[in-house]
């Protein structure tokens, strides 16, 4: 799938 | 969530206690290096843009601690370049904080994830962040000593960054989770360290000063 480019850390 | 990313925001936490306590209270920034701060607030604005596009109710931790990291930098410079102005150090502050944020702004579009707004806005914090430090290191080294609370507040602040790479090695192991960009910069971020992480084991941790040249 897409590498969401959600970053989850801080 | 593991136990490293947690220390980490936690030392980060802490790192911004310490030095707002120490301004606070002995209503001085002397020692204190603003433009290090101005950069660590334009970190936090960057890359937690989100919050200010779609501001949604502080549902979770993440949230709040954005928001905690966002005001606490902002007050620390309001109180940097207002509040206590006349004990800001401004002649010893002396990097060029442009020599900083034009090559991470530059590097930011030339390598990240996806060529969009929010995106080469995260990098940028990325890559800015890696070298924020350095004005403060630049101020010790041109006064040649550290207050004994300001180096309490690097090592928690260098403590963060370098938890956070335990972290990415725990997460590629056990989540097959790689960022890349994220590893390379606090890798970079954390060697910027070394050298002060050097002097406050074998000194301040004996209860002596940091005095350079060491």
């Amino acid at each position: 799938s897409q590498k969401s480019a959600e970053h989850d850390e801080l | 969530m593991n136990i490293f990313r947690l220390f980490g925001d936690l030392s980060h936490l802490a790192a911004i206690a310490i030095l707002l306590l120490k301004i606070w209270k002995t209503r001085s920034c002397a020692g204190v290096s603003g433009k290090t701060q101005l950069l660590f607030a334009v970190c936090f604005i960057t890359r937690y843009i989100d919050l200010f596009l779609h501001f949604v109710s502080l549902y979770n931790t993440e949230k709040v601690m954005k928001l905690i990291y966002i005001s606490a930098s902002v007050f620390t410079c309001y109180l940097i370049f207002f509040k206590f102005k006349a004990t800001y150090d401004g002649n010893h502050d002396s990097m060029r904080a442009e020599f900083l944020i034009v090559p991470a702004a530059g590097l930011a579009c030339l390598i990240n994830t996806k060529f969009d707004a929010i995106e080469i806005l995260w990098t940028f914090s990325i890559y800015l962040e890696a070298v924020a430090i350095l004005p403060q290191l630049f101020l010790i080294s041109k006064t040649g000593e550290a207050e004994t609370i300001t180096s309490h507040y690097l090592f928690a602040q260098g403590s963060y960054r370098a938890l956070y790479i335990l972290n990415w090695i725990y997460r590629y192991h056990y989540e097959s989770h790689v960022d890349t960009i994220a590893i390379v910069a606090g890798v970079v971020q954390t060697i910027l360290y070394c050298d002060f992480f050097y002097l406050y084991i074998t000194k301040v941790v004996k209860g002596q000063k940091i005095v350079l040249p060491a």
